[in-house]
């Protein structure tokens, strides 16, 4: 793969967004991954809707957590996904009220990625952001920088915060990973979280996928 | 290293007793390191699953165990005093070695305060500075002297007991601070007390989580650092992710070197 590359330069990536007090990550990571996959097949960049993966996608639990291969599915399933300012964020679940003919975006499936970082590092810099999981140890108190916690303190058996890489580097020979967070900007740098790159690092080459659109 | 958890295929099982005691066993050991032998708790109830993945089994554990009865004052008003605890181990077994991922123990009968964590539950409590009480007034912003995001200066000081008494005004100018940058409005006295403890504790475990990041990362105070770990877990967190397999995707072809 390329020594780097960053998909927030190349305007694959729509601006950091907050969850809020809701455990919905996982809706937040797969959007921005259908957002990155959209752009590069239709060259246009929209802000898609958790919402709509909220309160439609049965399989997952809303606030309480879901899955990003069970959201892709859903997706399929639905026949799409609005735009946010179509179908806002509030946050908590409310009824369903997906209209397909308002769907700006669809997928035609998904896919598991490798767990090989070099590898991953080379599927992100040909085809878009990567929706990944990581054991969010640290992150309530994190400020900036590369973080990279001891394995038992960040174990990958422990999975528990869904998330977005946008792109990768080094920052003082630190190999490093830049992921896009649901906090909001007034959280990590701007919204973004550095993880060092290499180690599985928190569990971040375990759950690796992606939409596709043909 | 041994193979990665593939937490989509893995399974969580629930387990008769014997195959936990092992696990079990190990946490328990944990738990009582550095106790001399008639002051170690004992296991009475165990019961918990496993998710297997590849060459490791993690083993998420509910145990009861019992305090024995506490004879020496100086000891007992320090640690937990409360014969029965409820503990939640996550164990480890890679390749028969067995590691505690996670531990967290509160007394059964624990009196419920607040935002629903327990009063007693191991939070330092920061003694306020004499006549400060933390109404309103406490918290007209005056910016603490020192603005080191991870207030390492003022930690060497917590080692002392009682807190001295830089430490507590230091808390609350950097409590005062946090309350202002996030715009935090608390219902009651009691509630901004019991926040302001949890914000002191929090400092101190994101100092502990400094010390032990090997990366240029920075841990300090974050929008997130008047809530318990648990209200962050259960609030902010999706542990659905480790817990079920979710729907199986087919692999993605890799690359072709560019």
């Amino acid at each position: 793969p390329p020594p780097e590359w960053d998909w927030r330069s190349k305007g694959a990536v729509t601006k950091v967004k907050d969850q809020g007090m809701c455990g919905s990550c996982w809706a937040f990571s797969v959007t921005g991954n259908v957002e990155g996959q959209w752009f590069l097949k239709r060259g246009s960049l929209l802000s898609l809707s958790e919402q709509e993966l909220l309160d439609c996608d049965k399989v997952d639990k809303a606030c309480l957590g879901g899955l990003p291969s069970n959201a892709y599915s859903a997706i399929r399933t639905l026949g799409g996904l609005e735009t946010e300012d179509d179908y806002s964020y509030h946050g908590h679940l409310q009824a369903c009220s997906f209209s397909a003919d308002k769907a700006k975006v669809y997928i035609n499936d998904s896919v598991e990625l490798s767990q090989n970082e070099l590898k991953l590092a080379a599927w992100l810099a040909k085809k878009g952001p990567i929706s990944v999981a990581i054991n969010a140890f640290g992150m309530q108190f994190y400020r900036h920088g590369i973080s990279h916690p001891l394995r038992p303190l960040c174990s990958p058996w422990l999975i528990d915060h869904a998330v977005l890489l946008v792109g990768y580097g080094n920052r003082s020979a630190t190999p490093f990973w830049a992921i896009k967070n649901s906090w909001g900007t007034d959280w990590g740098e701007e919204g973004y979280y550095y993880l060092h790159r290499g180690s599985g690092a928190c569990g971040v080459n375990i759950m690796a996928s992606s939409a596709v659109v043909d | 290293a041994p193979n990665e958890p593939r937490a989509a295929g893995a399974q969580a099982w629930e387990l008769e007793s014997p195959e936990l005691l092992e696990p079990a066993r190990f946490a328990l050991e944990m738990y009582n390191r550095g106790r001399a032998a008639r002051t170690r708790a004992a296991l009475r109830v165990v019961r918990g699953r496993v998710r297997r993945a590849g060459r490791g089994s993690l083993y998420s554990l509910k145990a009861t165990l019992v305090e024995p009865p506490c004879n020496d004052p100086t000891v007992c008003q320090l640690r937990v005093s409360k014969k029965t605890l409820l503990c939640s181990f996550e164990v480890l077994d890679e390749l028969g070695k067995h590691m505690l991922l996670r531990q967290d123990c509160g007394p059964v009968d624990s009196k419920i305060t607040g935002a629903g964590i327990p009063r007693d539950a191991g939070i330092a409590q920061v003694r306020l500075p004499s006549g400060v009480s933390p109404d309103s007034s406490l918290f007209q912003l005056s910016p603490p002297d020192d603005k080191n995001e991870t207030f390492s200066s003022f930690l060497p000081l917590l080692n002392k007991d009682p807190l001295p008494q830089d430490f507590s005004v230091k808390m609350v100018s950097i409590f005062k601070d946090f309350v202002t940058t996030y715009n935090r409005t608390y219902e009651t006295t009691e509630e901004a007390r019991w926040r302001m403890s949890v914000f002191a504790n929090n400092m101190v475990r994101a100092q502990k989580i400094q010390a032990l990041d090997r990366g240029t990362a920075r841990y300090g105070v974050t929008k997130f650092s008047d809530l318990t770990e648990e209200e962050f877990r259960t609030i902010y967190l999706n542990p659905l992710l480790k817990e079920e397999p979710g729907k199986r995707m087919r692999l993605a072809q890799s690359i072709p070197d560019l």
